[in-house]
């Protein structure tokens, strides 16, 4: 059965948009662009390198707009104080990557 | 599979 993706549709939008603010190239961004924004969130930098590990996903070191949208979906978790998985759970694994 | 964390592709590490 499909699973459904975790990210909402209108999440996602929200996160394209801050996607497209940063300027991908070749619709990729890489760390150094997205650093700052996952910074933003004031989350220790340990859990924001597990946030990374989890959704750079080809382990390109730079995350597509699928990634990108599971990276902002952990750091809002875990604001929420709901811990980072140890792995990416099914439901989060962007459909484009199964 | 835990997330070992390459520095090389990870900018947090």
């Amino acid at each position: 059965t499909e699973l459904p993706w975790a990210v909402k549709s209108e999440d996602k939008t929200k996160y394209d948009a801050i996607f497209d603010s940063l300027n991908p190239v070749d619709g990729f961004l890489s760390g150094d662009k997205v650093k700052p924004v996952l910074l933003n969130s004031k989350l220790p930098v340990d859990i924001l390198g597990r946030v990374w590990e989890l959704s750079d996903i080809d382990h390109d070191g730079m995350l597509d707009r699928d990634e990108f949208a599971v990276a902002m979906f952990l750091v809002y978790c875990a604001l929420e104080k709901e811990p980072v998985p140890m792995s990416l759970p099914p439901a989060l694994v962007p459909p484009s990557k199964r | 599979q835990f997330p070992t964390g390459s520095s090389s592709t990870n900018p947090f590490l």
